[in-house]
């Protein structure tokens, strides 16, 4: 009998794991601080 | 498929620091009270297309108080920015840009400046000055005794008032009043002023000559006074750089 899968189950499976390291982008906005944060 | 829709400009994309950088400078360029701003951070910004070569662009901008007055004829990029210890001012911006054929041009401008919290400096710097508000009796009356100082002691042109920039006082371990002023020169020389003050009037704009003047008056334990005017010369006024500002919508606290 075929069985449905959850999704949660065949998401996980599914996910690629980000390679050793990845560092996710820095967010777009807020941008840099020039002098400082008051 | 339709083309996928741009990627979310970020804040420190060139182009968001093009529209940054245009915003100060209309900013410092419409504001005519206090000091010059510099940018301290892109808080946020959207851009919305009109069409070809066409965007709206939104940004929320964190500026910072720096060191130069409003009328000075520095270039902002020598303008110091004042420091934590300095009692920092920060102004926050919302601004409206078009972008046309790659040319920014601001639709609309809304700023509020506010001084650092004196818990914060403090916190920092505990013996250091704090803000004084600006009709402060001692911090009036230092203005006029170092402008009359200044003006009973130039052999150049009497100088009047023209708004106080920014004051702090000390109580620990002197009492000690700062200030610092903008002026401007009148159609008489200190000595004509000495008969009849009233006649002096500040100098036409296409003749004008501001200047800036700095002072400390020493209260305890001793008495001291020492005043710095320096008047910039006659400066040509910019005009707009070719760029239409609709609806200013600028105010500034």
């Amino acid at each position: 009998s075929v069985a449905k899968r959850a999704v949660a189950v065949v998401a996980q499976h599914d996910k690629v794991p980000h390679p050793v390291g990845f560092v996710p982008p820095p967010p777009p906005c807020p941008g840099k601080i020039r002098h400082f944060e008051i | 498929v339709p083309a996928a829709p741009p990627a979310p400009l970020g804040c420190d994309d060139p182009e968001s620091e093009a529209a940054a950088e245009f915003s100060v400078n209309y900013i410092n360029s419409r504001s005519h009270h206090g000091y010059k701003f510099t940018l301290n951070r892109i808080e946020n910004i959207r851009k919305i297309s009109q069409g070809p070569n066409n965007d709206i662009v939104f940004l929320e901008l964190d500026l910072l108080e720096t060191t130069c007055p409003i009328l000075s004829p520095t270039p902002l990029e020598n303008c110091t920015v004042r420091s934590f210890a300095q009692h920092a001012v920060e102004g926050d911006c919302d601004v409206k840009l078009q972008k046309l054929d790659g040319k920014f041009s601001v639709l609309a401008s809304k700023c509020h400046s506010h001084a650092d919290s004196s818990e914060d400096v403090l916190q920092v710097c505990p013996d250091c000055p704090l803000l004084a508000s600006l009709n402060n009796t001692e911090v009036l009356t230092a203005v006029t005794t170092a402008l009359n100082d200044h003006n009973s002691k130039t052999t150049d042109a009497y100088l009047r008032l023209l708004e106080i920039g920014r004051a702090n006082i000390q109580y620990a371990p002197a009492h000690i009043v700062s200030v610092e002023f903008a002026v401007a020169a009148t159609n008489c020389s200190a000595e004509d002023a000495k008969d009849n003050v009233e006649a002096c009037q500040l100098l036409p704009d296409d003749q004008s000559n501001f200047g800036f003047c700095k002072a400390t008056m020493v209260k305890q334990p001793s008495q001291d006074l020492s005043v710095d005017c320096l008047l910039y010369g006659h400066q040509v006024p910019t005009s707009d750089p070719g760029v239409t500002y609709s609806h200013p919508g600028y105010d500034i606290s």
